[in-house]
């Protein structure tokens, strides 16, 4: 554990909880992508079933249980209980086209041709992309919440934080996993528009609105 | 361990 692993966990639990605080303070899920939620919860069930064959810590237990809880609990939220509020209109982008190729990727290039093994690498492969629909949503409404905008800002940190890790750990530990770094960087590259228009923009009190 | 290595990440 180093403090860039630690800040991207933190980072990452306070997204989950900034996203579940709005859905259940504003009694909405207006401008959250449900098909982004769908692939987190997919995500996390493929990645976390290690919790029934290995043991690494009470920390990494206690993570697993947490993501995989909360995704389930806004999936709950977004489809079942506040499910008027669901903006499904704009919600459009085709997950098939992200899970198909994530899946035919884990098959052919992975560490290790085992179930648990290809299922981890789906994971990291599908965590990538999750969260294009609700860029796409963004971009199709033209603009965001700002606790939206907050949610995805510590959403996107997480991984660039873990980006710093594995460097750190390259260096520390001699620690270095290709394919979580690939996925990883992917996934970061995926967020800097966003950063750039959350760090000109929504920092400096302003509403999160695309250029037209 | 299943894997080659211990998956400590999360």
């Amino acid at each position: 554990m180093n403090i860039f692993r630690l800040l991207g966990d933190l980072s990452h639990v306070l997204a989950i909880l900034i996203l579940l605080l709005k859905i259940w303070k504003t009694r909405s899920c207006a401008g959250i992508s449900g098909r982004s939620q769908l692939l987190f919860a997919i995500v996390y069930t493929a990645r976390y079933l290690d919790l029934f064959t290995s043991f690494v810590s009470p920390y990494n237990s206690i993570m697993k249980i947490l993501f995989i809880a909360a995704s389930y609990g806004t999936i709950y939220l977004m489809f079942m209980k506040f499910k008027a509020t669901y903006d499904h209109n704009h919600d459009t982008f085709r997950i098939e086209f992200l899970v198909l190729p994530c899946i035919v990727l884990a098959l052919a290039v992975n560490h290790e041709f085992s179930p648990l093994e290809i299922l981890w690498t789906f994971s990291i492969y599908l965590e990538s992309v999750a969260i294009l629909p609700q860029l796409f949503m963004v971009s199709k409404t033209g603009e965001a919440e700002s606790i939206t905008s907050h949610y995805l800002f510590a959403l996107g940190s997480y991984r660039a934080l873990y980006l710093l890790n594995w460097v750190y750990r390259y260096y520390a530990e001699n620690h270095y996993d290709w394919i979580a770094i690939v996925a990883g960087i992917v996934q970061t590259v995926l967020y800097c528009d966003f950063f750039y228009l959350y760090i000109t923009k929504v920092l400096k009190g302003k509403k999160l609105q695309l250029p037209a | 361990l299943k894997g080659k290595y211990l998956k400590d990440e999360l």
